[in-house]
């Protein structure tokens, strides 16, 4: 028994496995599991997907936990799909989004980097691969996707926290959810992943600083979804493309996943700005998970109002 | 294998003022375990930039005194990571 999981607390990937299954078994309607493949250390990576009555529509895919001490981040994506099964029927606006929208949320991405920030190193960002040729261990699977994957000669060292893999979707990880996008593309209109800290709601492009065709249209978005999510609890969020509002960053997923075809696709920087940084102290993540409910809510909208 | 512990280790935080600055952090990063927190690593450091970076508590004495003789101001956000590590967990089984 993995113990009891709490959408107040931090959860172990057991207790995420189990709460998966829970889930499922709970909005047997609503909620589906599927494995969309295995982690190097032959961890399942599933998806939930969510959908209200009628079956076949748009979609937005959304991940967590592609680093492993982002703990923040997997606690949001099981807070997503918790709202949207409690909500549906009784919230008008998660009714209606949920009844022409489906979700498919990989609540955990580095499932074995996630593991190893729970049983030995709190601060492991990487997965678990070996690296050939090097004693170091893993790779930043946020640089492992097929976009300008090797425009940046410092992604190149085992041993540094952003190294990109041998090769383009190298990674056990990387291709399983590349493949699921990809085989899902007619009907996936958005893409969302969840990162911490620094507040900041990112678009493309990250290995560029050429502006994406429809930046002004990102750029809106992200305008009113920050202005959103700071009603609550007054977070302030910084926005804009990723290469100049972060960093330059290539072989990334946001990145891979818009020049793939999906034209809106947002990164969220959760909280803090750095008072406990990686160490979110339970007690915040309610709140976080409200205020970004908000914003996702408002993306949501935006994209079914004005995708085909 | 024992958990890694992060006894005394510190977070600083170092608002980079120029371009000399940010070759200082970098060149540190060279000769002291910098873990940066933010940015992601030490090759996205620069100018008019703020780093968060975690230093053990063996080299934080060495660190801190490099910052200070180079008139660097920095912040420390985090005394002990252990403790933060401990405290995260801050609300009761429900």
């Amino acid at each position: 028994n993995p113990g009891r999981h709490s959408y107040a607390k931090y959860n172990n990937w057991n207790k995420i496995v189990a709460w998966t299954e829970k889930m499922v078994h709970k909005h047997p309607k609503m909620v589906s599991r599927i494995k969309i493949g295995t982690t190097v250390e032959d961890n399942p990576l599933y998806v939930l997907k969510i959908a209200g009555k009628d079956k076949r529509r748009k979609a937005i895919f959304m991940d967590c936990g592609i680093h492993a001490r982002e703990w923040i981040s997997p606690a949001f994506c099981q807070w997503f799909v918790y709202q949207a099964t409690k909500t549906y029927g009784k919230n008008k606006i998660m009714t209606k989004l949920l009844d022409r929208m489906n979700f498919y949320v990989l609540p955990v991405f580095n499932v074995d980097g996630y593991i190893w920030s729970w049983t030995q190193n709190r601060m492991w960002r990487k997965n678990r691969s070996r690296n050939q040729n090097s004693k170091c261990i893993g790779t930043d699977l946020n640089r492992n996707f097929n976009v300008s994957w090797n425009s940046f000669p410092n992604t190149n060292d085992p041993c540094q926290e952003i190294y990109r893999g041998p090769a383009p979707e190298s990674e056990k990880e990387t291709k399983a959810v590349s493949d699921f996008i990809r085989s899902h593309l007619k009907s996936i209109k958005a893409y969302i992943t969840f990162h911490s800290y620094s507040q900041m709601l990112l678009f493309p492009y990250g290995y560029t600083s050429e502006l994406p065709p429809n930046h002004k249209n990102l750029a809106k978005v992200a305008k009113i979804a920050t202005d959103v999510l700071s009603t609550p609890y007054e977070t302030h969020y910084t926005y804009g493309p990723i290469a100049s509002t972060i960093y330059p960053t290539s072989g990334s997923s946001l990145d891979w996943a818009y020049n793939l075809g999906i034209k809106h696709t947002f990164a969220f920087e959760l909280r803090d700005k750095g008072r406990f940084g990686f160490l979110l102290p339970e007690s915040q993540i309610k709140p976080t998970c409200k205020e970004t409910m908000l914003a996702v809510k408002f993306i949501v909208k935006y994209i079914l109002k004005h995708t085909s | 294998i024992a958990p890694v512990r992060f006894d005394g280790d510190k977070v600083l935080r170092v608002k980079l003022q120029d371009e000399k600055q940010a070759n200082i952090i970098k060149d540190l990063a060279k000769t002291s375990q910098l873990d940066f927190w933010y940015p992601d690593t030490t090759h996205h450091v620069a100018a008019n930039m703020t780093v968060d970076f975690q230093i053990s508590a063996k080299e934080s004495q060495f660190v801190q005194s490099a910052l200070d003789q180079n008139q660097m101001h920095y912040e420390i956000l985090i005394h002990d990571v252990q403790e933060e590590v401990e405290k995260q967990f801050d609300v009761k089984e429900d």
